[in-house]
């Protein structure tokens, strides 16, 4: 198994990934339809649009500021990752921000995180 | 081998309530 990052094994290709359906996929198999059906499904959880706004990669080693823009009311919500975090961009798949870091850490098929991206990310669908 | 349920990947971004 590759190694070198201390992201979550589930991000290394070839981890099998569980949809509500019960029906099991790779990871590096996933589609923005399986997390949209996935979503309808769950009674908790709800797909919100997430933005990216701005990456600042400037400051530490291997970390990143992605600040996002969530939901129909935009909320702003910063996460700093490491690098090589893979965030799921509709319509496109994975992403991140050092696509050649994620490949050759996860070895998962990745493509460059932009300003303008539109990713996959959950709510709950009752904030009570 | 271990199974991961769909959500573990996805970015939980919850907005704080304004009001």
């Amino acid at each position: 198994a590759p190694s070198g990052s201390s992201l979550p094994a589930y991000f290394i290709k070839g981890s099998i990934i569980q949809l509500a359906d019960g029906e099991l996929k790779h990871v590096e198999d996933l589609k923005t339809e399986d997390f949209i059906q996935s979503a309808e499904i769950s009674s908790e959880l709800k797909i919100d649009s997430s933005t990216v706004e701005r990456i600042d990669d400037s400051h530490t080693h291997n970390f990143a500021i992605v600040q996002f823009s969530v939901g129909e009311h935009r909320a702003q919500v910063s996460v700093e990752v490491q690098v090589e975090y893979p965030f799921f961009v509709f319509g496109q798949g994975w992403s991140s921000c050092c696509p050649d870091r994620t490949t050759q850490l996860l070895e998962l098929p990745c493509t460059k995180l932009s300003v303008g991206d539109v990713c996959i990310s959950l709510t709950l669908k009752n904030l009570r | 081998v271990p199974v991961f349920p769909w959500h573990s990947l996805v970015p939980f971004l919850a907005p704080t309530q304004s009001d």
